[in-house]
């Protein structure tokens, strides 16, 4: 059975990006079979493997548009690690879909035909709560929020819950797999009162994993490749890699 | 002469809201009168003055409902400077004014009738690159980008810039004033090779203020305050202090 994950957050700069690349990366290094949706008109995912958006000959937006199809869209970029890119078209695609009746359910149209191809798909959201977010909610079964740990994220939290009850209407199985907690620096003080604030609120839904502030995630971004294969002993690549287990352990 | 600047990137988490509410914060006490604008439906700017965005009587989008009468939704924050609030509803502003000829230009009529008591206006926009941000920079005259020194927001620079031009067409006075440089860590070479890249793109563009990561303006916003009042003498604060002088020097 297929675990798709919508990675959401309308706080901008939170880590859904790094993230969906990185825990991608682990799943796929630990052999499932991963495919991860760049659905964000930005399309930082793209770039963050490398790849010009500008050049990729079918993106997420083509499948949106073709579902059968979608198929053609996929990238190999590792072993067992696929992804559908995007350019900045996508940011027409709200527009473009205004009277579909099927408007919010074009990208679960898109990934149906390719799902059994994989054990895990990612999807990387935009900053914001309007058509992207509700599409990449309907498209998926699982939620992982990004917390970063500052004030205007956690306020935020609420907000993204409003929204994805009243996906659940047209996807009822779509459910909270965790919430996790990102640029996250034990030395101060901001930190543990956001994580004792959210793990008040939210009890177990907050992984126990923490992402740490840890500059080898961005930098890993600069060469086109994941925090584990830029440098597998960092922070980050360590904390992705035990986020993969507890991913897979919630949904044994 | 009013000054009115868009504070812009559609790149998420830069230091948008920060350098609107910092910026506008040492404005104000340098004796300039200030008007800030929250022009993001998640209200940060408005949360980060201690405001409780569901309580505002009126807000942003009733000034662009009504544009002669937006100075109704002006509120005291503190001494020389005020603020127009946002709340959530604001998310239906680009709906709602979809077919309305004057749509891109709805901020600036709003602005136009209280422009005269300020000597300076800060519109702080949202990550994205569509609506919002069009009337932003077609309200203003000047444009600020808050530039994180990561390879993403970094790549983000040059497709605002060609948003820039485009506006520039339906609003032919407005320029760039400046990038400024956020989450600045002199201790990491990221930030030094990011930095070396924007200044040689950019060259003058970039202020030669610099904003250091400081979780004191993090910090700042769970007591809805700016990091001048938090903590005069942390970096972020004497960082902003010294960004106001330059944003001035820029303009005499
Ligand atoms: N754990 C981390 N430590 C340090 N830097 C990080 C970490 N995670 C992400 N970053 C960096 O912080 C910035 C924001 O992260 P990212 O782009 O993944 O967030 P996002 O939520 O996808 O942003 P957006 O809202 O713009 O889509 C990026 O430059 C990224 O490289
Ligand atoms: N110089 C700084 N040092 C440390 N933290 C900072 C700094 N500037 C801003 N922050 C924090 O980083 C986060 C992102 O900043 P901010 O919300 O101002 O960015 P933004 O560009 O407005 O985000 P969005 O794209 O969501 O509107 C916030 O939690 C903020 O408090
Ligand atoms: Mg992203
Ligand atoms: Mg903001």
């Amino acid at each position: 059975m297929t675990r798709i994950f919508a990675v959401v957050s309308q706080k901008g700069g939170v880590g859904k990006t790094s993230l969906v690349q990185n825990l991608g990366a682990e799943l796929a290094r630990a052999g499932h079979r991963v495919l991860l949706v760049d659905f964000d008109p930005q399309s930082n995912l793209t770039t963050g493997w490398g790849l010009d958006p500008g050049t990729a000959a079918r993106t997420v937006y083509d499948a949106m548009s073709a579902p059968r199809e979608s198929s053609d869209a996929i990238l190999p970029v590792r072993r067992q690690l696929d992804l559908i890119p995007a350019n900045l078209d996508l940011a027409g695609a709200e527009l473009a879909f205004i009277n579909a009746i099927d408007r919010n359910t074009r990208l679960r149209k898109a990934l149906q035909p390719v799902a059994d191809m994989y054990d895990v798909i990612l999807v990387d959201g935009p900053p914001s709560l309007g058509f992207f977010t509700v599409n990449a909610l309907a498209a998926a079964e699982e939620i992982i929020i990004p917390l970063q740990v500052h004030p205007y994220a956690y306020k935020a939290v609420d907000q993204l819950l409003t929204i994805v009850q009243q996906v659940q209407e047209i996807n009822p199985r779509l459910q909270m797999t965790g919430i996790a907690l990102t640029m996250y620096d034990r030395r101060n003080s901001l930190t543990t009162a956001i994580e004792d604030a959210a793990r008040q609120r939210f009890g177990k839904l907050v992984f126990e994993t923490v992402i740490p502030i840890n500059v080898r995630v961005a930098e890993a971004t600069l060469d086109g490749i994941s925090v584990g294969e830029y440098e597998p002993d960092s922070a980050g690549a360590r904390a992705y890699e035990a986020l993969a287990k507890e991913v897979i352990n919630r949904g044994a």
